[in-house]
């Protein structure tokens, strides 16, 4: 079974095109391993991306070094995954 | 658990494949004569591609809503639940859904890619895509709504079969995607599309391959309005609506430009609630509210349809 420990959803906010674009040139590192769960298209929408742990140093300094703001939405993606079973599970019983 | 009732069945809750469809079975059991299960074909693992009819009478027009092609989407097929039994206990009790059953047939497909949908519940809850293997790849799948023969190959979809948007080697390679075709071709007179996904809160109309606006689109783009602030009117949650290609991004090879290629109007496809805090783990707790205000843009665009045949 996958599991997603220490994986973390980020919300991107780009404040332009030029962001906008390096967020593209960002989901094209492959080696990375990123899930986009919102595409990078238009400033107006946010980007939302799970990044797998041992990606996170990377994302981030690229976040950073770019001035690209981001909140972290989800802190560990596995530990809302065990929530939903915690409930589904609770629900049936 | 063995489910007695679609009265029993938490509608609240997120459930398996298996309970999803006994709950159908139970469904169809409990209203015969109004709902039938049609078999439209079968997933790559074998599984029914499973369609509940809600009809009154014979030879109707058909209006079509399908959810969760995307698997990981689960408040989608979450959602689609919640309708199958709303239109059950609306009908004949609510004017405006009655007097749709009675010039319409409803389609229902709850779960568009079953085996994706089981995959997340056993493997991996992160799965969107099918599970059929690619040649020459050891990455498995097709995103399903890069697959369709409508700009299939264009912008906006991946050749790369690692890629989550990977389009699939043709057009219908999916047999998801290809019982789906074939069931509105044989048809013949579906006059409404509705697929169902979530989440980025939007209502979207053709087209996604090509910036030509579609030929409906000053009335599609009205009816979206429409349907948009009869969902907002519930809990006021914002939706976008527009074009695919103008209001999220190109994208080839999709459900709706197919659909209305061939023809049907209104064709439309929503990306349900997003609460900006947990994605595609949204919460049970928001089904239902998520179920009811989608609903109500689901009638508008019914109501439309009905109101303004063609």
């Amino acid at each position: 079974k996958e599991t997603f420990e220490g994986h973390q959803v980020l919300r991107i906010t780009a404040l332009n095109e030029a962001q906008i674009n390096l967020l593209k040139e960002l989901s094209e590192n492959e080696h990375l391993g990123l899930d986009f769960w919102m595409d990078p298209v238009d400033v107006s929408l946010p980007v939302d991306v799970r990044v797998p742990f041992n990606s996170l140093q990377d994302v981030r300094a690229f976040l950073g070094y770019h001035e690209i703001h981001y909140e972290i939405m989800i802190q560990d993606l596995q530990d809302l995954i065990n929530e939903e079973q915690r409930e589904i599970l609770q629900s049936k019983a | 658990l063995q489910l007695r009732s679609t009265e029993d069945y938490n509608y609240a809750n997120y459930h398996t494949l298996n309970e999803i469809n006994s709950f159908i079975d139970m469904l169809v059991q409990e209203n015969p004569g109004f709902v039938s299960k049609i078999v439209i074909g079968k997933s790559y693992e074998g599984r029914p591609l499973n369609v509940l009819k809600f009809s009154t009478g014979a030879n109707r027009p058909g209006l079509w809503i399908d959810t969760g092609i995307h698997s990981r989407e689960w408040v989608t097929q979450a959602s689609g639940t919640w309708f199958a039994k709303k239109i059950v206990t609306d009908y004949r009790r609510d004017a405006e859904l009655t007097d749709i059953l009675n010039k319409y047939d409803i389609f229902l497909e709850i779960v568009t890619n079953p085996d994706g949908f089981q995959f997340t519940h056993t493997t991996n809850r992160m799965w969107r895509k099918t599970r059929k293997p690619n040649s020459g790849s050891s990455c498995i799948g097709v995103d399903p709504n890069r697959n369709w023969d409508a700009g299939f190959g264009g912008a906006g979809a991946s050749s790369t079969p690692c890629s989550e948007t990977y389009r699939g080697p043709s057009a219908n390679s999916e047999p998801e995607v290809k019982a789906i075709v074939d069931f509105v071709k044989s048809h013949g007179k579906i006059k409404a599309f509705v697929s169902i996904h979530s989440y980025s809160q939007m209502l979207l109309y053709p087209y996604g391959y090509t910036q030509t606006p579609c030929k409906d689109q000053a009335e599609l783009h009205e009816l979206a309005r429409k349907a948009v602030t009869a969902l907002s009117s519930l809990y006021n949650t914002q939706y976008r609506f527009g074009s695919i290609i103008n209001t999220i991004y190109q994208a080839s090879g999709g459900t709706i430009d197919w659909t209305y290629n061939q023809g049907i109007k209104y064709s439309y496809t929503f990306e349900l609630r997003d609460t900006g805090r947990y994605g595609f783990i949204l919460p049970a707790n928001q089904i239902i509210p998520t179920a009811q205000e989608t609903w109500l843009a689901l009638m508008a665009i019914m109501k439309h349809t009905k109101d303004n045949p063609y």
